[in-house]
């Protein structure tokens, strides 16, 4: 049920996602602030399927070139492909601490056995400025193999740019910088290179009280 | 925007695209 109604495709299905700064505030006590999460869901035939955007929409927000976006999607498979519009959660105050861990945790499963290869790409007006790549082993866990990013810390790069954003006196200029930042993810089997899941970001500040929020879609060429 | 760059509100997005969930 999870394929079309999450972020799934034939063989890998994201279970969480997570950036967030840990800030200890005494020996004891972590707070942990969620900057953007998509948590656990656990479609049903009964839900919907995710909204559609046509992947053409957004290709110039996207590296173009050998490797980018238009290729990725034209290899396939198209099921593997989405878009998420994070609402992030700008609401905290940001001091320079060398205690404070900038971080982000994903989880994965698959009913196969493989390794996986992650590659982040942040871009600035569909450019890319850095890249991680990632790779992950599977545990079998409850019938299925789970992969997990655990912690790994945001680069340099990312807290300049969080922090730079917070010192923006007013939310609109906060999404004015952020209509031309995205990030692509793409998940790929390190044995075969299949392309496992690809995840386009972009982003806006949220401005909820309840923290960070998302829209997912399913990207596809009408 | 430089020139070149489209608007993301000047594309065919769904109506979804601009509307912060409130849950």
């Amino acid at each position: 049920p999870w394929q079309g109604r999450s972020i799934a495709g034939c063989k890998l299905r994201m279970l969480e996602f997570s950036a967030f700064l840990e800030q200890p505030q005494d020996p004891e006590t972590v707070n942990k602030h969620l900057f953007v999460h998509i948590g656990q869901s656990n479609p049903t035939y009964s839900d919907p399927y995710l909204e559609a955007v046509d992947i053409r929409q957004i290709y110039d927000k996207f590296p173009e070139k050998k490797g980018g976006l238009k290729e990725l999607f034209e290899k396939g498979p198209p099921n593997a492909f989405f878009l998420v519009k994070f609402w992030a959660d700008l609401s905290i105050n940001l001091q320079d601490d060398s205690s404070f861990f900038y971080g982000v945790s994903s989880q994965y499963e698959s009913a196969e056995n493989m390794i996986i290869t992650s590659s982040t790409k942040v871009c600035s007006f569909g450019k890319q400025v850095v890249e991680k790549v990632e790779t992950e082993y599977a545990r079998f866990e409850s019938g299925r193999y789970v992969f997990r990013i655990h912690r790994s810390p945001l680069c340099e790069y990312m807290i300049n740019f969080i922090h730079k954003l917070k010192h923006l006196p007013e939310k609109y200029m906060m999404n004015s910088v952020l209509e031309n930042f995205t990030i692509l993810q793409v998940v790929t089997n390190r044995d075969t290179l299949e392309t496992l899941l690809c995840i386009a970001y972009v982003f806006e500040v949220s401005t909820s009280e309840h923290g960070a929020q998302h829209h997912i879609y399913r990207l596809l060429k009408d | 925007n430089p020139a070149g760059h489209v608007p993301m509100r000047a594309r065919q997005l769904p109506a979804s695209f601009w509307q912060e969930p409130r849950t």
